[in-house]
């Protein structure tokens, strides 16, 4: 079974500790500060006060054991960098480091992260794309006629049943999930009422898809 | 054509601006702060200093006649709060913000945030489901047995064409994009050569496609 450990219980680490729980997994927190791992005691499977820039405590935790440590440390840089080096040359297989800029991020790749993550930045591309059509979040043609999109509920179907919304009503359109805040449900109950930003992801024949939004 | 503006231009609202421009739109790029109104100058149609918070601001440069306005104040919790509740009592159609937590998320809808976004929370949620499977970021099952899956780039087909990966070897499956960063590849040009973390969107026979993955 795989171990993860997250380093820094910031809003980005702390959710992702959560997610990493809730999907089953093991997930040891890890912090500085004593009243961050305190919120995150139920959040996890362990989350332990330390100081993870150093050496002693990397090897007395046997962080370098983990197969994929997350160092989440936000605002100080030099602390990021050091636990990132740290970590790396104890020999820690997969080290993902949150970048708080494109200089930190050049760093970090320099001295071995092997995934930089920016959650500023992909989110302010991803918000752009739904600010530019507000009733479709994404769409994929999938070649032999068929096409895959992500609908945004506005105002206008709010309230309604997933089976009631116009993308539910063709035998030639399917509804594979939908997302809600940033929960994917799967296998959707199709009773659920729908709220404003809700998504449906909805495959089926190309033309008929863009039909069904061109009409939302 | 729409009109879009964007108040605060820390990582998220400046790469919000950077893909507005990008895809062709018009944004108006607003701070508080001369410094990041300097950089964020060629990545906007305009870029103004000003306090959004105070309504005389808000009047003066006529957001209320935006079509979407994002608030992208982020430490400052009051600031944004109030700057919410102006453009909102101003009648500002639609005003999407960024929340620092739980409270204050829950503070911006009571008085009227439209949408509100949490870059880190999203991206913890988003990380955590990458951890748990590193060859693929997502597996949607489409129905007549059709799926489609994001595959990640590692170690081992680091430097091949796209054509040369094993998921583009099958005329049962497609290559629809790669997504490389945050930016997607529509229509890819298939002799890219693949880098660590890059994502091929592929689609298909959903047999052909877990057999697929499972070799990877
Ligand atoms: N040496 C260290 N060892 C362990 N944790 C540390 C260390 N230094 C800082 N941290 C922790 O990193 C955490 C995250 O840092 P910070 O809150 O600055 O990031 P952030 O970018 O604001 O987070 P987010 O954006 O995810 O909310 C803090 O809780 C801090 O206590
Ligand atoms: N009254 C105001 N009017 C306009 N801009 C403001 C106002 N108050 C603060 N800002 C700006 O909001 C911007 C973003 O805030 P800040 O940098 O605290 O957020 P952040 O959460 O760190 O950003 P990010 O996470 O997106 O990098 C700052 O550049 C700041 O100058």
């Amino acid at each position: 079974k795989k171990q993860f450990a997250v380093i820094g219980l910031g809003r980005f680490g702390l959710a992702l500790c959560e997610e990493l729980m809730e999907q089953g997994a093991q997930v040891l927190a890890l912090d500085i500060d004593e009243q961050r791992v305190k919120l995150a005691a139920d959040k996890a499977s362990h989350a332990i006060i330390a100081d993870c820039s150093s050496e002693d405590t990397v090897a007395e935790l046997k962080l370098d054991e983990y197969d994929i440590v997350v160092v989440a440390i936000g605002d100080d840089i030099n602390t990021s960098i050091l636990t990132t080096l740290v970590l790396k040359e104890m020999g820690t297989k997969t080290v993902w480091v949150k970048a708080k800029n494109k200089f930190h991020a050049k760093i970090l790749y320099k001295i071995g992260a092997d995934r930089i993550i920016s959650p500023e930045r992909d989110m302010g591309i991803r918000i752009a794309r739904s600010m530019l059509d507000r009733r479709v979040f994404d769409f994929l043609a999938l070649g032999s006629g068929l096409a895959i999109a992500e609908v945004v509920i506005g105002g206008k179907h709010l309230g309604e049943r997933i089976d009631e919304h116009p993308c539910a009503k063709s035998n030639k359109l399917k509804i594979l999930a939908y997302k809600r805040g940033a929960t994917i449900y799967d296998q959707p109950d199709l009773s659920v009422s729908l709220e404003i930003g809700d998504i449906l992801i909805v495959a089926g024949e190309e033309e008929v898809l863009k039909e069904k939004i061109r009409l939302l």
